[in-house]
């Protein structure tokens, strides 16, 4: 409808603003609490001084996402959206001149927390990358395919509690792959850094090319 | 807006008609993969011979949740959204001849997981009861406020995870409060029935009473 055309025409001049300055953006989507700000501290912490980063985050309220991202060696910017259950293009696109400001190749966009809406929404991203926990169950792929089925990149977080739950892995790996054929599953703890070195190397490849 | 307007004429038909029936109807509203569900299996279990039941339960798609609550008892009605992020009162209406059917006293509706879009829809039901998982983090209630100032009942499930999260429960406990005010918090888990008589004779006394 209207308001999905004008973004997308917003969407676009952000594509192709960041195209032509070799920047790598994605778009993190996810329920709340899935562990997407978990994973970007640690992310900006070890590619630091590797690969410029920069994040824009948005929530409904508070700035308390951006605070926790601060001071890891990346440009931050939050966007709180009060009402709104997604960020838009328009958004994104007013926050690029401060979040470039640095020189940033890779921009990380945590969406608000929500696993209908933002999928949605292009922000001019090259991809989404959909987050689930696995405290959230198996089937969540199927029960919300728009985003699944939008995601090459798929990310199950919160590894460590796995000894903890009745949760089945090989199940939620072929959901994921029944939503998204071909998708490239990580698995990952950012609290004990289990899978992360994969998930940083792929980064490195993906936005560390000279340009 | 307009759409906000037609379903508050729906959802006031709604309320007027589970008045006239003395049915209480309760909104759950949570993250996904929170605990609706199997706070809801559970549930009925238990109130099945002391409380005549019924569930709506909405999702994107699939009817995962409705099958996993047959054959406890309780009439039990799917809605599936397609692209919504929420339910609607027009969906509620049109459910409610085959819901009531067998006498229910008690309507639990199972909104769409989402902790933003259900907050803005008024289904009819006599209260919202917002969802909250132990996993997700302390500071959801700051960050989606208008599903939290909405709740006069909070549920924080999952609370056999605790001892395996870094989780603090005093300052959960305390940003429920401080978005709504004089909250009720039910501390609970489905899996091991752990503050679960709690839950259920608030039910009973809520929905119980002759009509
Ligand atoms: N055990 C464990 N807990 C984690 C992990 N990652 C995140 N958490 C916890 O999960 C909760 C939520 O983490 P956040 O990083 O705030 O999640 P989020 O997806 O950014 O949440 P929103 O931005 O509100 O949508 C916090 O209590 C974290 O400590 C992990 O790898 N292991
Ligand atoms: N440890 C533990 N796990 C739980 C508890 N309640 C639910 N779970 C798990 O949490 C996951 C999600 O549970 P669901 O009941 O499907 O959650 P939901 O809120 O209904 O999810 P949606 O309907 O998709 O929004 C499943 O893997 C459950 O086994 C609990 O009390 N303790
Ligand atoms: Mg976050
Ligand atoms: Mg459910
Ligand atoms: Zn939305
Ligand atoms: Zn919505």
């Amino acid at each position: 409808r209207r308001i999905l055309e004008e973004n997308d025409v917003a969407a676009e001049r952000v594509r192709r603003r960041l195209a032509r300055n070799g920047i790598v953006a994605v778009n993190l989507i996810s329920s709340p609490g899935s562990g997407k700000t978990a994973l970007l501290e640690k992310t900006l912490d070890q590619l630091a001084g590797r690969l410029p980063c920069a994040v824009i985050t948005g929530d409904q309220r508070t700035d308390n996402d951006a605070r926790r991202l601060q001071g890891r060696g990346a440009r931050v910017c939050q966007i709180e959206t009060h009402d709104a259950c997604h960020l838009d293009a328009h958004q994104i696109e007013t926050s690029l001149d401060e979040v470039l400001a640095d020189g940033a190749r890779l921009l990380f966009i945590e969406n608000v927390g929500n696993l209908v809406c933002p999928a949605a929404f292009d922000l001019g991203e090259h991809f989404k990358v959909a987050l689930l926990s696995t405290t959230e169950g198996e089937d969540k792929p199927l029960k919300y395919p728009s985003l699944f089925s939008q995601s090459p990149i798929a990310v199950l977080t919160k590894t460590d509690l796995i000894p903890h739950l009745d949760w089945n892995i090989a199940a939620c790996r072929e959901n994921l792959r029944r939503i998204r054929p071909g998708v490239f599953i990580f698995e990952l703890s950012s609290k004990t850094g289990a899978g992360m070195d994969a998930w940083l190397d792929y980064w490195i490849k993906m936005a560390g090319a000279p340009i």
